[in-house]
């Protein structure tokens, strides 16, 4: 990616993670659809020696073979058995049936997690930069488990299967399906055997958002990824003829529009359709676009395609506008005409001057890539929110990166719209989702696996949440896209990734898998479903008294009983434990802070002094959250915090009711 | 068309009767035990132990009832973020 190392600080603390000749060792499994090989970001030049410890395969299918691996990309499945069971065999005028990537998207992800460097990357131009993976020394090995129709969790099992024998020590799947529960849902039952053998796994949180309780991949051993925007844009104004202009993003190049004012006309004016606002296939009337500026509706159909509709009828460009559902999330798309993308009130101006106006006129000029976008970053509106439907006493999602525009790797099989239409061919484009912010920390846990190779995934996962932030460095609360007011843990998490901070965390939240395996029992899980997840066959003990609160999570989510338990007064007590990893020198003293949004909500630490005096050694403490009466669905939230003046080790805390 | 659906076959690796040696020849029969047609998508033995198939609602049913059948899940569609 371009942009996203400096954004995060990877570029300016090139030493940082000093035995970086271990990176090489990484292997990073991704789980996508599939890779094209002679993407400049495989270039393996300076690269040593296969880790022996790599167990894996470079297959050959249609259109690749083992050739297609080098030392970068050392391994490449495919898994087709499922899907084709379902849908039949694939049809390979459609698609290759080998790990080629026919779509994009999973040589997006697997650069983006550990490209090579490549100077001069660039879509059409825009974002410009040397691209690098996360983890730019990391061995990358992909697994084609995503077709055209869709993803099947039988062939997604198959490749987790094949992955933890392949012996990958980072696990990458930007996929999400329902909210099933744990034990009925292959990528959790998949992703515990994988941390089981020490494999970290990152997933992405989805795109629902901004509606709450939109999460997929809660699992408490998976880190589970939103998506915030970085400081670089792609301005493109609509000028209108009422001297207004408004802003808007594009990666639109290409001839471009006259030097005059155009008219433009509403879709929703120019169609049969009842939905003819939304420029869907077949519904603008030629005679009425012609040479025309078309205003479109954000919904329904591919943004990209609205562009090839008003192109298709003869208009000269197109203004689309965002809707309620994505308020001013600008998310930039490499048009096949002159368009622009405008948020929710610009589209709302627009559309009131393009309709009210007799002889309404416009054009866009288009600014290229600009850096140093402030606020950033902000929690894109897609992201999806928690808080967490299956276990509301886990606070997911766990952290932010970045998400929203994010220049990587590309297929030769496709334009960088995928439209049909679109015959461009690009060795990188720029997409967003948190398909996009899933692989940067699939990436930046590759380091720190480099780094600390004893480290456990949950022990990564704490270093990434403790040193996140979840403010900008005036001290105000990172922004939410959608509301353009502060964002909450239900948004952010833990905050946004600092890779700089997480090689060094102070003190780490490890979780064993004997520890999972009691939260289960803490859910109450029968031996049967338990077995599912965890394949032991053992029982919970009877005599244990298991608690949700008590999973050394490295965030807080406290769930107000509705009834009388822990209730004394018109003040719940509730009580988590938690312990705590000396990680960074070996004595030191910790103190903690705590806040709360709200007098309702009392955090209370015991001790609130933790002194260490040698690495690794461990530390328990217990918080008290003394909870007031709120309405249902309410929500307050607060900190954690324990410094020992150089490092900070930070909780998100939520309360709901 | 066959009114198959593919589903994911957990089975309890500590159940398996002594009279087999190999886990893949107790998955085979206890498949063929329900459906003489169905075959196995795939056989997992990582993150989890068991395999996948296409049966008929019916023949689930008749496979979970069987001893060391763990779960019969019927398969998910994921998508990309």
């Amino acid at each position: 990616t371009t942009r996203t190392p400096e954004f995060l600080g990877l570029e300016q603390n090139g030493n940082l993670f000093p035995q970086s000749d271990k990176e090489g060792d990484v292997i990073i499994g991704v789980l996508d659809t599939g890779v094209w090989p002679e993407s400049k970001s495989f270039d393996d030049t300076g690269m040593g020696p296969v880790p022996s410890a790599w167990n894996g395969a470079c297959e050959t299918g249609t259109n690749f073979t083992a050739s297609a691996c080098n030392k970068k990309l050392i391994g490449a499945r495919f898994f087709a058995k499922g899907y084709e069971a379902t849908l039949g065999p694939i049809d390979e005028s459609k698609e290759n049936r080998s790990p080629r990537d026919d779509d994009g998207h999973g040589t997006h992800t697997s650069t983006t997690t550990g490209g090579s460097v490549v100077a001069g990357a660039n879509l059409f131009g825009y974002a410009t930069g040397s691209a690098r993976g996360m983890a730019p020394r990391a061995r990358v090995a992909v697994y084609k488990v995503c077709w055209v129709g869709g993803c099947f969790s039988s062939d997604i099992l198959s490749a987790m299967d094949k992955a933890v024998s392949d012996n990958v020590n980072v696990l990458s799947l930007s996929l999400g399906g329902g909210t099933a529960d744990y034990y009925r849902d292959s990528v959790a039952i998949g992703a515990y055997a994988a941390m089981e053998k020490g494999i970290f796994v990152s997933c992405s949180a989805g795109n629902a958002g901004p509606t709450s309780f939109s999460l997929s991949n809660v699992s408490p051993w998976i880190t589970t990824v939103g998506a915030g925007t970085l400081d670089r844009d792609f301005p493109a104004y609509v000028n209108l003829g009422n001297g207004k202009n408004y802003s808007g993003v594009s990666l639109y190049r290409g001839p471009t529009l006259p030097d005059k004012m155009l008219p433009i006309v509403y879709a929703g004016n120019a169609s049969n359709s009842t939905s003819g606002a939304l420029c869907m296939p077949g519904t603008l009337i030629p005679e009425k676009v012609k040479g025309k500026l078309v205003l479109c509706d954000r919904g329904v159909n591919a943004r990209v395609q609205k562009g090839s509709v008003v192109k298709e009828a003869g208009g000269a460009g197109m203004v689309l506008t965002n809707t309620a559902a994505n308020g001013e999330e600008l998310v930039a798309d490499a048009h096949l005409l002159p368009a622009t993308t405008v948020g929710q009130k610009a589209g709302d101006e627009i559309r009131k001057y393009v309709i009210s106006d007799p002889n309404p006129t416009a054009t866009i000029d288009f600014e290229g890539t600009k850096l140093g976008i402030q606020p950033s970053p902000v929690v894109a509106s897609f992201s999806s929110r928690g808080p967490n439907t299956i276990t509301p006493e886990i606070l997911k999602p766990d952290v932010l990166a970045p998400g929203v525009n994010i220049l990587a790797g590309w297929t030769g099989a496709v334009g960088p719209t995928g439209l049909a239409d679109d015959t461009r061919r690009v060795g990188f484009n720029i997409i967003s989702g948190t398909s996009m912010s899933c692989p940067h920390v699939s990436g930046l846990a590759a380091l720190l696996k480099a780094a600390h190779p004893e480290w456990s995934p949950a022990a990564i996962k704490s270093a990434l949440m403790t040193t996140s932030y979840t403010s900008y460095k005036n001290g105000k609360v990172l922004q939410d896209l959608a509301t353009g007011n502060p964002s909450t843990p239900f948004d952010h998490g833990a905050g946004h990734v600092d890779p700089v901070s997480a090689v060094n965390p102070g003190l780490i939240y490890d979780i064993t898998a004997d520890d999972y395996f009691d939260f289960l029992c803490a859910l109450n899980y029968t031996a049967s479903q338990i077995q599912l997840v965890t394949k032991r066959n053992t029982t919970c003990d009877p005599k244990k008294t298991y608690s949700l609160g008590n999973l050394n999570y490295p965030s807080f989510a406290v769930v107000v009983p509705s009834d009388s338990t822990g209730k004394s007064g018109g003040t719940t007590v509730v009580k988590h434990t938690r312990t705590l990893t000396n990680v960074g020198s070996a004595s030191s003293t910790y103190k903690v802070s705590t806040f709360s949004d709200s007098k309702t909500v009392q955090i209370s630490v015991v001790p609130n002094t933790l002194t260490f005096s040698q690495v690794n050694e461990k530390k328990t403490y217990t918080v008290t959250f003394a909870v007031g009466s709120m309405p249902m669905n309410s929500n307050v939230f607060g900190r954690i915090e324990w410094s020992d003046g150089k490092f900070m080790v930070g909780s998100s805390v939520a309360v709901s009711w | 068309a066959d009114n198959k659906k593919t589903y994911i076959i957990h089975m309890s690796k500590h159940h398996m009767p002594t009279s087999y040696s190999d886990h893949t020849q107790w998955y085979d029969t206890s498949l063929k035990s329900v459906s003489d047609s169905a075959e196995m998508i795939y056989t997992y033995h990582n993150v989890i132990h068991g395999f996948s198939t296409r049966l008929t609602d019916q023949e689930a049913q008749q496979l979970e009832s069987l001893p060391g059948i763990l779960s019969v899940l019927p398969e998910l569609r994921y998508e990309l973020h």
